[in-house]
């Protein structure tokens, strides 16, 4: 099963 | 002081029955500009993001430069179900220290010389300020398609699975799942409907990829038939989150960006 990437940790990224 | 008014509160109403979908509450953010709505989900996959400029409401007024109103969003649709489709929606808040800090929403229904009225006060409630930023990107994929055909397809791939892989093509969308029991496969092309041009699906790949998204959040996105029978997916690649968007005039609209689920 594919992990779920995690939107908030995209956003702090950036 | 705040004041807005709307004659159609049905739309106002599937904007914030759309928020609650996956959000228990969050911050109405007034400005001279008009309402911004944010929020994330709690489980991290999926950003709302709601702009109802000043312009697109029938009156606004807000005489603060911004007014952060923290909002209960499933008692704000409670009190929004009870006003008649016909009435005009009023919100309205007042700074005041000696008072309980309230939104109050009226619905007034014309009966010649004078009017039906309903009131609701809802308490606020103090959200801390989100720190994430949606970054500007530069999409450089886009898919456009009626929303209820994304809802029909979304709608019946989560009677099989959790999760759905769309594969973005140059010249088409896969949209599949699997499960123990069985698999399901919809393939989606661009098409112009020249009698009826909201049928159509236009499509602009530059660079093909795949990536699966938890099927009930695209399912939700595809709820919101009544602000927009288009709906416009964006994207770049795999890692970056989808921007799945409904607009609405004068610059409004609901937009969400999606992350994908990655397989190791």
């Amino acid at each position: 099963t594919p992990i779920q990437n995690d939107l908030a940790e995209f956003y702090c990224m950036v | 002081m705040l004041e807005c008014k709307l004659q159609e509160p049905k739309v106002f109403r599937s904007v914030v029955e759309a928020m609650s979908e996956h959000i228990k509450e969050c911050n109405f953010e007034f400005t001279r500009e008009g309402l911004k709505m944010q929020a994330l989900d709690s489980s991290h996959i999926a950003f709302t993001f709601v702009t109802l400029s000043a312009t697109w409401w029938n009156e606004y007024r807000c005489d603060d430069e911004a007014l952060l109103l923290g909002v209960n969003l499933e008692t704000l649709l409670k009190i929004l179900k009870c006003g008649p489709d016909n009435s005009l929606l009023a919100l309205s808040y007042e700074n005041d220290d000696d008072e309980v800090s309230e939104l109050k929403v009226k619905f007034e229904v014309d009966r010649g010389e004078k009017k039906d009225v309903a009131e609701f006060a809802l308490k606020l409630t103090h959200i801390d300020p989100m720190e994430e930023e949606v970054p500007e990107l530069t999409w450089t994929n886009e898919l456009e398609m009626p929303t209820q055909e994304l809802f029909r397809i979304a709608r019946d791939i989560s009677l099989f699975s959790e999760i759905m892989v769309l594969e973005f093509d140059k010249d088409k969308l896969r949209i599949s799942c699997s499960s123990k029991e069985s698999t399901a496969d919809y393939l989606v092309h661009p098409f112009e409907d020249s009698t009826n041009a909201s049928n159509s699906v236009r499509m602009n790949i530059e660079a093909p990829f795949k990536v699966s998204l938890t099927t009930h959040y695209v399912l939700s996105f595809a709820k919101n038939k009544n602000i927009n029978e288009r709906v416009v997916i964006k994207m770049i690649d795999a890692e970056t989150p989808l921007m799945f968007s409904f607009s609405m005039k004068e610059g409004s609209g609901i937009c969400y960006y999606i992350a994908g689920r990655l397989t190791d």
